[in-house]
């Protein structure tokens, strides 16, 4: 008997693939001492600058312009930092126990404790060596971007929401994405499900990590933009 | 919303959203 046909990819998924943006750099200012206030100062305009690319990806998501202008705020307010977290795990699968935060900001250890940056280093390598438990390297392309999906969509009861219906059927479209890419691993058929149960421990390391910066903003020593802040205040 | 001001504008300022 010949194998199953493979399930076409989804439109969510096809479309996701031509929509992922461009990579970003970190640009560290060269005139500036180093030390933790240069590495948070670089950092913070990182964050700043990728939120702006993520708000940009979220209106490709099919669905997701279509719901009013307060939801889409809400979810976003709310999955921002697990989106920033995933990106930045993602993109540290490949290196030994370093943080690519981004392609010419790889820290290690070391330069994470003379930088000031060793709490968050310390709290976002669990989730890496997670996913990389997982061998997520190969699928790297399409889990990425539908995970990113998934968070930009939680429970819609979970949090204010005018329409949840319609966030409820965003909610449908994206699982059924994740069932597709289920299908095209038939060697391993509970992956989505792995994937999934990736979520509390990121959630959690988002947290940690809105903390660190929220105290950051509270210390007032480190510069800061404003949709950063923006979103720091809605968490 | 005032609160929110560049979310809200970023969301606004759509580049035409995608129809599948």
């Amino acid at each position: 008997m010949a194998p199953p046909a493979k399930k076409p990819l989804t439109k969510i998924v096809s479309h996701l693939l031509v929509v992922e943006p461009e990579k970003i750099y970190a640009m560290p200012d060269p005139t500036m001492p180093d030390g933790d206030i240069k590495a948070l100062t670089t950092l913070c305009d990182l964050a700043d600058r990728e939120l702006v690319v993520i708000i940009g990806w979220a209106k490709h998501i099919p669905g997701f312009s279509t719901l009013s202008l307060a939801d889409q705020m809400s979810l976003l307010q709310s999955a921002w930092m697990e989106i920033l977290v995933l990106s930045i795990v993602f993109r540290s699968l490949p290196c030994e126990d370093e943080i690519v935060y981004a392609e010419d900001y790889v820290v290690d250890e070391e330069q994470a404790r003379v930088s000031g940056l060793l709490d968050l280093h310390v709290a976002i390598l669990p989730l890496v060596r997670r996913y990389k438990k997982l061998r997520m390297e190969k699928e790297e392309f399409l889990s990425n971007r539908l995970m990113k999906c998934s968070l930009l969509c939680p429970s819609p009861d979970s949090m204010h929401i005018e329409n949840i219906e319609a966030v409820q059927r965003l909610q449908d479209s994206l699982h059924e994405a994740l069932q597709d890419f289920e299908g095209q691993h038939p060697e391993d058929p509970r992956r989505a499900g792995k994937l999934l149960m990736t979520l509390p421990l990121l959630r959690q390391t988002a947290t940690k990590a809105v903390q660190h910066f929220y105290s950051i903003k509270m210390q007032g020593k480190v510069p800061m933009h404003k949709l950063f802040l923006e979103m720091l205040e809605a968490k | 919303k005032e609160k929110h001001k560049i979310l809200h504008q970023l969301l606004q300022n759509s580049t035409s959203p995608v129809d599948l």
